[in-house]
């Protein structure tokens, strides 16, 4: 494993951290898409249906089962626990986001590496996943406030992907027939939906005011 | 191997 796809996964582990500390600690849930949590569920559902057929490393299952427990734990806070569910804003998370998982599973079944069950999964997991923050960057140009640990999730988690574009161009040229067409042309779409949140995340940074997005 | 056997990314 090269260092840019371990400082990727570690930008993804830190975003999910930062969220469920957010959740957990301040019991709030304000300015975070249920939609897009509902979406990385359904991601890490599709892609891991192997986890225990498929074994990689001791590292893999164990990061798997982290997203996999992660994802289904916020989802839980924001629908089912008392406090943290009436900070949620609904109102503004409007994203039709079902409407987006039945073209990402067509898609899945007419490009595959492989027409098997796993396969057509595993590329609708990537396709889906490409598309899942889009709920969260819409409620953020919804929000008036939006406070630090959202901000800097939502950066984490594009920093997660810049970063595996950089492990996949390593890849390439380290090793023999590295070639995953899906994952690379989904992985850049996705990376692309983070271009003007990141622009506006470093303006704020840099003139240290409150993020704010032009809608 | 088949594809899947290969994937070992996140």
């Amino acid at each position: 494993m090269n260092l840019f796809r371990l400082a990727g996964d570690m930008t993804h582990l830190v975003s999910v951290v930062v969220l469920l500390l957010k959740i957990h600690t301040i019991k709030s849930c304000a300015g975070v898409s249920l939609k897009t949590q509902e979406l990385y569920a359904l991601v890490f559902a599709a892609r891991y249906l192997d986890l225990f057929v498929h074994f990689v490393s001791l590292y893999n299952t164990v990061m798997k089962l982290v997203f996999l427990a992660s994802s289904f734990t916020i989802v839980w806070y924001m629908r089912r626990h008392k406090i943290v569910r009436r900070t949620y804003d609904k109102e503004h998370d409007t994203f039709r986001h079902h409407f987006i998982v039945l073209p990402c599973l067509v898609l899945g079944l007419l490009l595959n590496e492989k027409f098997t069950f796993r396969e057509v999964m595993w590329a609708f997991s990537i396709y889906l996943e490409a598309v899942a923050i889009l709920p969260q960057l819409v409620l953020l140009q919804r929000t008036r406030n939006i406070d630090n640990l959202t901000a800097q999730y939502v950066f984490f988690l594009g920093a997660y992907r810049v970063l595996y574009i950089f492990n996949w161009i390593y890849r390439y040229f380290t090793e023999p027939h590295f070639v995953h067409w899906i994952s690379w042309i989904a992985g850049i779409v996705q990376t692309l939906l983070y271009g003007d949140f990141f622009y506006y995340y470093i303006l704020s940074w840099k003139n240290n005011v409150k993020l704010e997005l032009p809608a | 191997k088949d594809a899947f056997e290969k994937k070992d990314e996140l």
